[in-house]
């Protein structure tokens, strides 16, 4: 429908309302008993590998994420029902985008069937209900197409960056310090960090050292400075990850 | 059931119930994403779309949950207002400004692609100082499942021709049922008053003639040659009292093929609503 | 992940949260929704 909009009227209207779909608090400070941060990190790379595992679209696991810390904000939770909750909140995102969403079924099994169907159809209305059916946040790859196309990259490499910025994104959503970020940020860094690790800022001047960060902070709005301390997180993300992957499979072989 | 704000004097709020079918995969996908939506949409708080305040979920069973909706309520509708418009009838002036908000109210929803699919004057509502907002819309999905269950007649008269041919709809839809609804604003009665799908294309070939064979939609049920030869009547005699810039947007909005049919975005822009302050 | 889940706890947890939102809704709009009647002296002034 040649009607519906055109892109910059789409971009500000994401930048109004991303700030929104933040939660409300950053709620192992003050909120949350039972629930440590490991304990987020763990059921998050669960859900991780679910939608791994199932190839579901790549919004619907940053989606869950955003559920999970909205609904974590505002419900003290005990950790025996942590794993229940995201299974919900993979349910919610699986059905807000994709055509045919995850069964409630196959979540349990990817329990280990420690959780009923029934248990998963019930609470999935306490999580509407709690919050207020305020479903379709905006994520950071509501942005990812809008910087692509704004930013004078190579045709041919764009699915490559845009490949390496879902991955950020995905790292990003495992880690409870990028919570409280606009999804418009995490964008901004996950594609900065894409392009500087594929070296491409090298082969195009307009990208060359600060040129890529005050183009990427123009086009959502956001302050250099920040983006790139959001980038250089990323980063150190994704270096900690992967060092931890590497101890895991040396564990593994040993 | 419907309330006025005690602490907010002119604020009235309305209770829409639905039920919804829970199946065994639980609250449906379509019934989640058209909620979803209308919250969004709820952030921008547009001063003409009517804002839906909360989402309230009670008393489930396995089979069904009935979910209330509050909404902004304002008493009169667009019907009641041309009804009670002293002779004679509403002021030019007047229904230019009705007809700029009603437009900046579904570009707003074409540009968060929403498409309201009914709109007409029993959904367009009029608060006490004149302004326009949108109602009703985003929830064909869980109304067409209550549609199912009640006897509601839905009118025609506002329905697009691609729609009543079961062609394939997108935002012009709204676009046709917004000449419709300008039409009456002058003539204060509808301007195509059929008894049914096919009476309903009759009329309004009766109006703008029957299209020609390429701009009839393909595979539909009801060939082009279902309908005797006519040519358009001169839109004049339709509406007496409307000005010629008018009567060319009034032409655009009832433009047959849905790709010519002009947008809620370029309306605004349309030389009629120059001088409007 | 984080040791057996207490289906009988769950199911208090659930009574309860469901509960909790149907209070806070009502609380909200001095309505009841369950029985769909209005609840008196509240904010809103219901009529049908």
């Amino acid at each position: 429908d040649p009607n519906i909009f055109s892109d910059d009227r789409v971009l500000q209207s994401l930048l109004t309302i991303e700030d929104r779909f933040l939660p409300q608090c950053p709620y192992f400070k003050h909120f949350q008993q039972d629930i440590k941060p490991f304990m987020r990190r763990m059921v998050s790379t669960w859900m991780l590998e679910v939608c791994e595992e199932e190839s579901r679209e790549e919004e619907v696991f940053p989606l869950a994420i955003n559920y999970l810390d909205r609904y974590l904000a505002v419900v003290q939770t005990k950790k025996g029902c942590l794993q229940l909750l995201g299974a919900v909140c993979l349910f919610l995102a699986s059905k807000l985008k994709e055509s045919r969403p995850l069964t409630a079924e196959k979540l349990c099994l990817y329990t280990d069937n420690s959780i009923t169907s029934q248990e998963l159809l019930d609470w999935e209305l306490v999580v509407l209900g709690k919050l207020k059916w305020n479903m379709a946040a905006v994520t950071p790859h509501d942005f990812i197409e809008h910087i692509l196309y704004k930013l004078p990259l190579p045709k041919d490499k764009l699915s490559l960056i845009r490949k390496h910025a879902q991955t950020f994104i995905a790292l990003c959503a495992t880690d409870f310090s990028f919570a409280m970020y606009p999804p418009s940020m995490i964008a901004t860094g996950s594609v900065g960090a894409a392009v500087c690790g594929l070296q491409m800022d090298r082969a195009e001047r307009a990208l060359h050292g600060d040129n890529l960060s005050e183009l990427l902070a123009k086009i959502t709005n956001t302050e250099v400075d920040c983006l790139k301390s959001c980038q250089e997180q990323i980063e150190q993300l994704l270096r900690s990850s992967l060092r931890e992957s590497q101890e895991r499979q040396q564990r593994l072989q040993q | 059931y419907k309330a006025r704000d005690l602490n907010n004097g002119g604020r009235f709020v309305a209770l829409k119930r639905v039920r919804v079918q829970t199946e065994e995969e639980g609250m449906p996908l379509s019934t989640i994403r058209e909620v979803a939506v209308l919250r969004q949409l709820e952030s921008f708080e547009h001063p003409n779309v009517v804002r839906l305040f909360d989402v309230c979920t009670v008393s489930r069973t396995d089979r069904e949950t009935k979910l209330t909706l509050v909404f902004e309520h304002v008493d009169q509708d667009l019907t009641t207002y041309l009804e009670k418009a002293p002779d004679p009838g509403v002021p030019p002036e007047t229904i230019k400004d009705m007809m700029y908000q009603l437009l900046q109210g579904l570009d707003f929803l074409h540009s968060h692609r929403v498409v309201h699919r009914d709109l007409k004057p029993q959904n367009i509502l009029v608060t006490s100082g004149g302004q326009i907002k949108l109602a009703d819309f985003g929830l064909a999905r869980i109304y067409s499942f209550q549609m199912a269950l009640t006897s509601v007649v839905v009118t025609l008269w506002y329905r697009a021709p691609e729609v009543l041919l079961q062609s394939s709809y997108a935002t012009p839809v709204d676009l046709w049922s917004v000449g419709c609804i300008f039409a009456e604003m002058f003539r204060r009665r509808p301007l195509f008053q059929g008894k049914s799908d096919v009476d309903q294309l009759g009329k309004i070939f009766d109006v703008v003639g029957v299209p020609s064979l390429e701009d009839w939609p393909q595979n539909v049920g009801l060939p082009q040659t279902a309908f005797a030869p006519r040519p358009p009547k001169p839109i004049e005699d339709l509406v007496p009292d409307m000005d010629e810039l008018g009567r060319s947007l009034l032409l655009q909005f009832l433009s047959f093929n849905p790709s010519r049919r002009i947008s809620a975005y370029a309306a605004l822009s349309h030389p009629y609503f120059l001088d409007l302050d | 992940l984080f040791g057996p889940v207490n289906h009988e706890e769950l199911k208090k947890d659930l009574k309860g949260r469901l509960h909790e939102m149907e209070e806070a809704a009502s609380a909200k709009w001095n309505f009841d929704f369950s029985s769909h009647k209005p609840l008196p002296n509240g904010r809103y002034n219901w009529k049908t």
